[in-house]
């Protein structure tokens, strides 16, 4: 088994706002 | 929040598979003097109604053949290529009655749609781009994704088609700094795109925004990968990959796809299952595509292979038929038929 870290559901908005424009 | 370590598929397998998974519906010859490049299916506008069709490209024609009945194909239209030879067909997904193709020698030089005019249903061939294209991908919503150039100077578009086959609007992606090898849309993110890059590394893209989101590196096992196809569930990334340059290990044969997880989040992966060839099979990857839970691969050996990526398994093999190695094989996008060709210009399609 291995630990992928924190899920999230949201992951596309939450990159989105955080990546450079 | 943990997913098992790698399954080995299709090792065990030789008598799991089920070779009557794949049914002869019908086939052809496309006559040709040059060598069979490619096969796909299009839907084609004829008289106003939608008919599934065949494409066949050889190094100097691309052939439109139409259904004459179940077991029949009558060849439509042809557009000759007598200054750069054809490489491959570019499906590209919500459009119809037109077929895009990639020109080149060793590497793609040339993308061009291929048309009929209104009036008199005459083949003609638009231009779309030129230069060193090192990737190219159809998307749906009548989009082409194509990467120009290497590492820095290399330029990432989003072409949308107009409906005379032209380009209607175009987008520019954030460049990775590093080559993009192939391009995948992400099943279940609508503005999602993904890349595999020389080095190893899975990019994600933004295709509203342009942004770069990410980059994943995967092991370094396998170098070179190709991305078959990619979808979205529960906050992973699950990537179908192929590593035509794997070499063979003793305990798993030759691994021909993965399938990998990925936690976009924090860029943290891992394989989930390696689909290896059955006990008795010999041969590498020469081409693949995979289709919703299914992936066919040519291997060296002549043979067609498929696995099931939900069984976890081969489902079927398809030997050389008349010995004459298989060296093309595509999912239809039309319906759920496997096309199947030989360098000879013959063309089986089978139901899955």
């Amino acid at each position: 088994r291995a630990d992928l870290g924190p899920i999230s559901l949201n992951w596309f908005e939450e990159l989105s706002s955080e990546a450079p424009l | 929040h943990s997913i098992e370590q790698t399954d080995v598929a299709g090792l065990p397998a030789q008598d799991t598979w089920n070779p009557s998974s794949l049914q002869l519906v019908s086939k052809f010859k496309n006559p040709s003097s040059s060598c069979s490049v490619d096969v796909s299916a299009v839907w084609w506008d004829r008289a106003g109604a939608k008919e599934p069709c065949i494409v066949t490209a050889c190094e100097d024609v691309v052939s439109l053949w139409k259904p004459l009945d179940a077991l029949q194909w009558e060849k439509v239209h042809t557009w000759h290529f007598t200054e750069v030879p054809v490489l491959q067909i570019v499906p590209v997904p919500d459009v119809y009655s037109l077929i895009c193709v990639a020109l080149g020698n060793l590497e793609i030089r040339e993308i061009r749609a291929l048309l009929c005019s209104s009036g008199d249903e005459s083949e003609k061939q638009v231009l779309l781009k030129s230069g060193n294209i090192k990737a190219v991908l159809g998307l749906t919503k009548r989009r082409l994704v194509s990467s120009i150039g290497t590492f820095c100077s290399q330029q990432v578009q989003i072409m949308t088609f107009a409906e005379d086959g032209g380009s209607k609007d175009e987008q520019l992606l954030m460049p990775p700094d590093e080559t993009i090898l192939t391009f995948a849309e992400v099943q279940g993110i609508q503005d999602a795109l993904l890349g595999t890059t020389t080095v190893n590394n899975i990019v994600i893209w933004n295709l509203k925004t342009g942004q770069l989101l990410k980059k994943v590196h995967v092991d370094d096992s396998y170098q070179a990968s190709v991305c078959h196809r990619a979808y979205s569930e529960m906050g992973l990334l699950f990537v179908v990959l192929s590593h035509p340059c794997a070499k063979e290990s003793q305990a798993f044969g030759s691994p021909v796809f993965q399938l990998l997880v990925i936690n976009p989040k924090t860029a943290q992966s891992v394989g989930v299952l390696l689909c290896c060839l059955p006990q008795g099979q010999a041969g590498r990857l020469l081409e693949g595509d995979v289709k919703d839970h299914v992936a066919a691969a040519v291997l060296t050996s002549g043979t067609i292979a498929v696995w099931d990526l939900t069984l976890g398994h081969c489902t079927a093999l398809l030997p050389p038929v008349s010995n004459q190695n298989w060296s093309l094989v595509k999912w239809s996008v039309t319906d759920s038929h496997l096309l199947a060709g030989q360098k000879d210009g013959n063309i089986f399609i089978y139901r899955y």
